[in-house]
């Protein structure tokens, strides 16, 4: 196990082996995979303050490859990871949420968590000001203009899809019907990689110390 | 053809594709 190597030689500092099989207890990772999760990790968090959490700066930079400028669908993603609203993502978390998207994780995870991305004020509902909202976002972020009557169209239609109950809100069982019957939605809640951590990410292996 | 808000916000946010995460290089 992870422990017997600890006086050999430090690993996971920071992060103790302990932990490291409670998260492995609580997850789909393996205590292996995780001590690959723990080197992205550690590449994240200090890729531009080294102290050991993941600043939303740093997550920007991984996601956005700029630490800089508003993101709306950043600022969700690392509300949704910063399970305890400290303002940072700690280890922990980060293998809490990244679990949502572990190919084998059961599939209302992922819509639990896709709902909650697209919720952004957090009412429990989808509202059509934050469909709106989102889809302005993207448009500015694309640099794409589409007429105000185009746009409202699209949220019509999305919403007479969607909204089963036509009052104007996606709750959850709405959004659940809806996902299922297009299910290519859920598409970004999977990340292939996370099958094996281990083995595609050859470079993490090489710092990895503990054998199956 | 309809173009569905979500499909749209999944398919082209890159703040919502956490594979980015993965190329940091």
């Amino acid at each position: 196990g992870c422990c017997s190597h600890r006086s050999r030689r430090p690993i996971n500092r920071g992060f103790a082996c302990g932990n490291m099989s409670h998260l492995a207890d609580e997850t789909r990772f393996t205590v292996n995979e995780l001590e690959a999760l723990y080197e992205l990790f550690k590449k994240l968090s200090s890729s531009i303050i080294d102290d050991g959490s993941i600043h939303k700066e740093e997550l920007q930079l991984a996601l956005l490859q700029t630490p800089q400028g508003e993101n709306l669908f950043l600022d969700r993603v690392f509300d949704l990871f910063d399970e305890k609203k400290n303002g940072v993502i700690e280890f922990d978390e980060f293998v809490h949420a990244l679990n949502v998207f572990h190919p084998y994780a059961p599939i209302d995870d992922k819509i639990d968590f896709a709902f909650r991305l697209y919720d952004l004020r957090q009412t429990g509902f989808i509202e059509r000001e934050e469909v709106k909202q989102m889809v302005i976002a993207i448009l500015m972020e694309s640099d794409v203009k589409l007429p105000d009557d185009i746009l409202e169209e699209i949220i019509e239609k999305t919403f007479a899809d969607a909204d089963a109950d036509k009052d104007g809100k996606i709750n959850k069982e709405e959004w659940k019907v809806f996902v299922l019957r297009h299910p290519s939605l859920l598409k970004n809640m999977t990340l292939p990689y996370l099958k094996d951590v281990t083995t595609v990410f050859p470079s993490y292996i090489f710092h990895t110390e503990v054998e199956d | 053809p309809f173009l569905n808000a979500f499909e749209f916000i999944s398919s082209m946010s890159e703040g919502f594709d956490l594979s980015n995460m993965f190329e940091t290089k």
